[in-house]
């Protein structure tokens, strides 16, 4: 199982938008589990449940009063949701003093039977992340072409190198996705020029254009593909799936 | 001295830039603290600073090691700025178990001698956001008229409660600021429609538009007066400002 942490603690950069329809494209031929750790249970609505739909959610699995079979949800053929709660909010104090507090999700993904396993993580760099990153193979960083990320990149990696020396040696970056792309917006091509000359072969080919239908996608209750599957939108997280799928093979 | 918490746990709602741009509004004629509570440090970046200006942030002051007029930063005439450090990252464990871990900054601005103090929040509920809210007088919620939107006004409206109950019985929300507001696109007039029914007289009338120049003028280092005084942007903050003057006003 390849396990991949959509992951930037700056928010708004389209974390969640990203590990819903990566998700689904990659679900077409795979199995894939998809898991949001985010209290505010973004990914969740965008996948059609509500509060009362759940039997056991994120936090209860990385308690460990849950086993992940007991708590995930089924969204269709071979794509699995497991999905979030309020109580993720507490979180980062209620596991700190547990054993291995930052191991709880890698524990409980031990023996789960998937193709990839996709994590959307909350705007922070908590317990929550971290244990993201710990039981993850790769790293997805979706950046908005704006002011703030070049700084927003250094600080994720600062936090995936303290990983890598002290939990998780063989976590890497997948890649730099762009979203929000707006190619007539100077600020866009400056600052994505900028991440090219820093960051090079990190950055993903394809760019996730600004396309207002991934933003009404999940207002009716839909990932891109079934809501409007010529936008550009659609195009984009398609094409990126397929370069998803060749980094991954090269690991 | 009223104390604006700037706050909304989604994440890219526009916290930083209506923190940045609204104090720099009410500097003109006022004395007004900024907080940076961030661990991102944008609001810092924004205003200019680079870690080796600091000498002292809000960790300090919040862990009672530095006192607040030894970690200020002077922006201009009348404007202070007490910024963040990495060292946020860490607050809620590190705190975990001070006495008194929601007062801390509360404590700390005891004796601040400003017209305003306005916080700009990380997007979380955790201990740093709670801070704020606990020494607050009221809230500011920017909220970007899209999907998640309902939800994440419900859930901090929720928080709210709860600092209310046990911590700050004065706090109050001040308003609800739409962002990024394009009236072009339907998704946000109809997620508009829908929080101005929810919410009514909560939501403020100025709305901010969608405008790149809020963008671009950080990678400037300017403020959005600075930068391009005659935008959609800096009009709509400095209608933001009056708005938000008579509402204190009421209080
Ligand atoms: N490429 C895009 N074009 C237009 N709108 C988008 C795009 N990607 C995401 N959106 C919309 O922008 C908003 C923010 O995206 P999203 O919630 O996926 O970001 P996030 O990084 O998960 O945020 P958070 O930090 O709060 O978890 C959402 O309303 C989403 O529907
Ligand atoms: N009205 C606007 N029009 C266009 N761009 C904007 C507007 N407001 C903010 N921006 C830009 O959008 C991005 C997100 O805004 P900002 O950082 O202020 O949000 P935030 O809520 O503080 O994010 P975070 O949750 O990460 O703290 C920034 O690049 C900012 O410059
Ligand atoms: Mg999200
Ligand atoms: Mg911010």
């Amino acid at each position: 199982m390849y396990v991949c942490a959509v992951a930037n603690q700056k928010g708004g950069v389209g974390k969640t938008t990203t590990a819903h329809n990566l998700g689904m494209v990659l679900g077409r031929k795979k199995k894939v589990l998809l898991i949001d750790l985010d209290a505010q249970s973004n990914l969740t609505d965008a996948c059609g449940f509500v509060q009362s739909d759940l039997h056991g959610s994120a936090y209860e699995v990385l308690g460990g009063s849950k086993g992940l079979e007991d708590a995930v949800l089924s969204l269709e053929r071979g794509i699995d949701l497991l999905p979030a709660s309020r109580d993720l909010a507490v979180a980062e104090l209620a596991f700190a003093s547990k054993l291995g507090r930052e191991n709880l999700l890698k524990k409980a993904l031990k023996d789960a039977a998937y193709d990839f396993a996709i994590i959307d993580c909350p705007p922070s760099l908590g317990l929550l992340t971290v244990n993201a990153l710990t039981a993850a193979d790769g790293v997805l960083i979706p950046v908005q072409a704006e002011y703030y990320a070049l700084a927003g990149l250094d600080l994720i990696r600062e936090t995936m190198q303290g990983v890598i020396e002290n939990l998780n040696p063989r976590l890497h970056t997948l890649g730099i996705l762009l979203t929000f792309f707006d190619g007539r917006k100077s600020l866009n091509r400056d600052v994505a020029a900028g991440l090219q000359d820093r960051w090079g072969n990190l950055v993903f080919k394809t760019a996730i254009r600004d396309n207002v239908a991934l933003a009404e996608a999940p207002s009716n209750g839909q990932n891109i593909f079934d809501y409007r599957r010529q936008s550009y939108g659609a195009q984009d997280y398609a094409a990126l799936a397929r370069e998803f799928m060749l980094r991954v093979r090269k690991q």
